[in-house]
């Protein structure tokens, strides 16, 4: 099974 | 604050639909309506929702207010609300509760509920407008059935768009499953739609049982939109009247 990415990988707190 | 919904229909069903994905969030009022932006506990899928003032009549909202509110508790509250009854959100300048309104449609019974409101930190993520690879449309509750379907045989799923069509892949211990919906428009009923536009060739993979989640809004809109880029989050939209929106964002898998 492939992992999990986290999303706040893709955008930026704010 | 002051928003009247004429049926409380609409609201019922983002709550259930955001329900289990995520527990406690601010509904943020300004005069452009009530937006919502919250991820679940594992920080892999987004919500974002938006009700625009014009999908209330009237829609008052005289300064910014984040309500902060226990969606289990707001549920609570709504399962007093029936479908067809007129909804009205009320709330004061610095609230501790924010008041619901029911009325039925008949004006014979008016239901008042008081619902404690909750401080809440929240992280709140810059989504930047993308342009996607690949944007395919179709009938929801297809894309349900899909889901649900090939969460029998695997906890994830590829998705693979091309010019020909969107392919929904899963590979399980039990064998293998493809969906394939091929582009068409149905001249009779354009909710039947298969609508695909494509800059480049897509292939990603998702968890099914955060897809299957995000079908809770199947009820909303008779057609979703997914959008997709490789190596960013999918995005499945579901659009309401009034330019108003239910959006779901979710990390893609990294491959073996």
């Amino acid at each position: 099974t492939p992992l999990q990415n986290d999303l706040s990988e893709f955008f930026a707190m704010v | 604050l002051e928003a009247r919904l004429e049926a409380a229909d609409l609201f019922k069903k983002v709550v259930e639909a955001i329900k289990d994905l995520v527990q406690h969030c601010n509904f943020d009022c300004n005069d452009s309506g009530i937006a919502l932006q919250a991820m679940d506990n594992s920080h892999v899928a987004l919500v974002s929702m938006m009700l625009t003032a014009d999908t209330f009549t009237p829609f008052r909202c005289d300064r910014n207010i984040p309500l902060g509110i226990d969606l289990t508790s707001l549920t609570k509250v709504l399962r007093a609300a029936q479908s067809s009854d007129i909804l009205t959100i009320k709330s004061e300048d610095a609230p501790d509760v924010v008041n619901l309104v029911f009325e039925g449609k008949d004006q014979d019974r008016i239901s008042e509920y008081d619902l404690k409101l909750m401080d809440i930190d929240q992280e709140h993520l810059g989504i930047p407008d993308t342009e996607y690879a690949a944007t395919a449309s179709m009938p929801a509750a297809d894309f349900k059935r899909i889901c649900s379907d090939l969460l029998l045989i695997s906890e994830a799923v590829s998705i693979e768009c091309t010019k020909e069509g969107i392919t929904f892949k899963a590979e399980g211990d039990i064998g293998n499953g493809s969906v394939t919906l091929r582009q068409h428009s149905d001249l009779e009923n354009s909710d039947k739609n298969v609508d695909i536009s494509l800059t480049e060739p897509v292939a990603l993979s998702f968890s099914l049982k955060y897809l299957t989640g995000f079908c809770k809004a199947t009820g909303l809109s008779n057609q979703v939109r997914l959008c997709l880029s490789n190596d960013v989050p999918l995005m499945v939209e579901y659009a309401l009247a009034n330019n108003s929106y239910l959006r779901f964002y979710l990390a893609p898998k990294i491959g073996d």
